[in-house]
């Protein structure tokens, strides 16, 4: 783990009193082995030990009685200022809001739609679901089911296309004074364009004050490619992470926040209903960090 | 002709970057790019040689029963509904009698959502009520394979993730009442991972073949952005045949995996 790489690394730079450009390198060198173990994309691992190169080559360091922990704790803060702070509030200002979730197939969206159905109702919200997802069997009534175990009312958005489908459940939405409609879609992969286009303009037809990526939090480098074209399509407010229960190192989501600045909101922590969280970072950046 | 030309060390570069970024893994990707480096193989075409090595040879498939008994596990979400709908329609293409359990008998709509791969698929289905014990479908619906004479049993179950020990002695029951149901079954257990996958897939793996016995994989969603370099550190490790790849969301998109494409797929 990068704990244990980490007491290797501050071994190493014990007892010099002063820490050379070669002691950093191969400090870096082992950095970057442990950070692409945990799953973050390689162009970003190279940015944040950039940054962390420059802080370790500054006074604060070069003073410093204890380089090696300095530095460890130099990249500890270097991930942690890329997660962001205390995860802010969802933007439910306009009646009805609509909270958009998007993603790749299977990485937990729609049982995620039933989570942060469950979550805002105890907040006393007004909530409804939807699914403009006509292409995997029985999704809409997965979706249904869920909303039945949270009680709330499911609309089944009339339509041929998933754009009207979602304009079509907007306005049952507006009739029964709901507050949150929370969308639901068809998991897609970002070299398709058709879906690509089609997630696009659903966005730009109900104009949705969240739209958030759900993003399965094992997964590799691949989540630097995904997280930056759902955000150039669907300009994104923040991502949920799930699966977190697997033990998983989820430098994914440090590969999303640097690259995009999308903050994280929430994690999903298992399958039941119940099993969901706001982000903490600084867990995070523990996971990460092994 | 490029294959055979000297790599220059910005290649060599490229290439490191380009396994790293697949999710080779930095080890692997490292060891390969220097072992190549280090006994002269340094040419594009040798590289892939050296790549290809990983794969062991393949074992011929435990098919020869009747009923031949497929069980499919992995962790929540990786396609093994869909790619059970893709296999049934396979065999249905033989000529086989297919028969299909339904043992996620948890997740909302899991039930409905296999019902309709298999009635596309020409298959049949054993199901119960939900919230019934999984081994109970799996035995029924073997017994039911053998007694009506079906050639192909394939039992689908609930994603699960490896850390969870309730859901995984419950795979192990599963396992267990499948032999008593027919002592020579499973003959094939086949891990579904999904091809974007980080690191997390060894621990998946491992846990995974220890409780369930594995003997083979199938990669899915290889039509997308991810290229399952993942599965050059599962072979590496633990030499499971990959038997099939998933490339898209429909009957059709299921392809026997194939070392050398997926080599060239990997390479920049
Ligand atoms: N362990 C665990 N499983 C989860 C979590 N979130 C979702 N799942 C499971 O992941 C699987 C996929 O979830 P879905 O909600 O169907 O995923 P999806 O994104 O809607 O899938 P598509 O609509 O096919 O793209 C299901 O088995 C869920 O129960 C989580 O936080 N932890
Ligand atoms: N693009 C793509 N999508 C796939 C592929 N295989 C499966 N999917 C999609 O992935 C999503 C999840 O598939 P499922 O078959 O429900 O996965 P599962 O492993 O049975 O999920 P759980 O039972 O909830 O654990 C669905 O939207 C499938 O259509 C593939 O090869 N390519
Ligand atoms: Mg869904
Ligand atoms: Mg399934």
């Amino acid at each position: 783990t990068l704990t244990q790489k980490f007491s290797a690394i501050s071994d190493r730079l014990r007892g010099s009193a002063r820490i050379t450009e070669a002691d950093l390198d191969a400090t870096l060198r082992d950095m970057r082995m442990a950070l692409l173990e945990a799953d973050v994309a390689l162009p970003v691992v190279r940015k944040l030990l950039d940054e962390v190169r420059e802080r370790g080559l500054g006074e604060e360091v070069a003073k410093s009685l204890k380089p090696g922990q300095l530095i460890v704790k130099i990249l500890h803060d270097v991930l942690s200022d890329t997660l962001g702070g205390e995860p802010k509030p969802l933007d439910l200002q306009k009646i009805p809001s609509v909270i958009l979730l998007c993603g790749l197939q299977g990485a937990g969206k729609t049982t995620t739609a039933g989570k942060l159905a469950r979550f805002l109702t105890q907040q006393g919200k007004k909530v409804a679901l939807t699914s403009v997802d006509s292409t995997r069997p029985a999704a809409r009534e997965q979706l249904e089911i869920l909303a039945r175990q949270v009680n709330v009312p499911y609309f089944a958005g009339r339509g041929k296309r998933a754009d009207q489908m979602a304009t079509d459940a907007l306005n049952q939405a507006k009739k029964d004074g709901i507050h949150v409609l929370i969308l639901d879609t068809a998991g897609r992969q970002t070299v398709d364009d058709d879906l690509m286009a089609e997630i696009n303009k659903v966005q730009r037809k109900v104009q949705a004050s969240e739209r958030l990526l759900v993003l399965d939090s094992m997964m590799g480098q691949a989540a630097l490619e995904i997280a930056e074209s759902f955000h150039e399509n669907v300009r994104l407010s923040g991502c949920i992470l799930t699966k977190t229960d697997a033990d998983v190192r989820g430098g994914a989501a440090i590969s999303v926040a640097q690259s995009t600045g999308v903050p994280l909101r929430f994690v999903g922590t298992g399958e039941k209903l119940e099993a969901f969280e706001f982000f903490d970072p600084q867990r995070m950046a523990g996971r990460v960090l092994g | 002709n490029r294959a055979g030309e000297k790599l220059t060390d910005s290649e060599w570069q490229d290439i490191e970057d380009a396994l790293i970024m697949a999710d080779c893994g930095p080890e692997l990707s490292i060891n390969i790019v220097n072992k190549c480096k280090k006994e002269r193989q340094d040419n594009l075409h040798q590289l892939k040689e050296h790549m290809l090595n990983v794969f062991p040879e393949v074992k011929s498939l435990n098919d020869d029963k009747k009923p031949f008994v497929l069980l499919v596990v992995g962790v929540n979400g990786t396609g093994k509904t869909t790619t059970i709908g893709k296999l049934a329609t396979m065999y249905r293409q033989q000529g086989k009698k297919v028969l299909v359990g339904a043992a996620d008998t948890f997740r909302a709509a899991a039930v409905e959502q296999l019902s309709v791969w298999v009635t596309r698929a020409g298959a049949d289905i054993v199901k119960q009520a939900e919230g019934s014990d999984p081994a109970a479908v799996s035995f029924d619906t073997i017994q039911r394979g053998i007694s009506r004479d079906y050639d192909v049993v394939i039992i689908d179950t609930a994603g699960r993730v490896q850390t969870d020990t309730s859901l995984m002695n419950e795979l192990a029951k599963v396992h267990r009442v499948i032999q008593k149901a027919m002592p020579s079954a499973p003959h094939e257990v086949w891990h579904v991972v999904d091809a974007g996958t980080g690191q997390n897939a060894i621990n998946q793996v491992e846990k995974f073949k220890e409780i369930a016995h594995t003997t083979g994989l199938i990669v899915t969603k290889l039509d997308g952005t991810a290229k399952g370099g993942i599965v050059l550190q599962l072979t590496h490790r633990f030499a499971i045949p990959i038997r099939y790849i998933g490339v898209g969301e429909t009957l059709e998109d299921l392809l026997p995996f194939d070392a050398s494409n997926f080599v060239d797929e990997l390479l920049p």
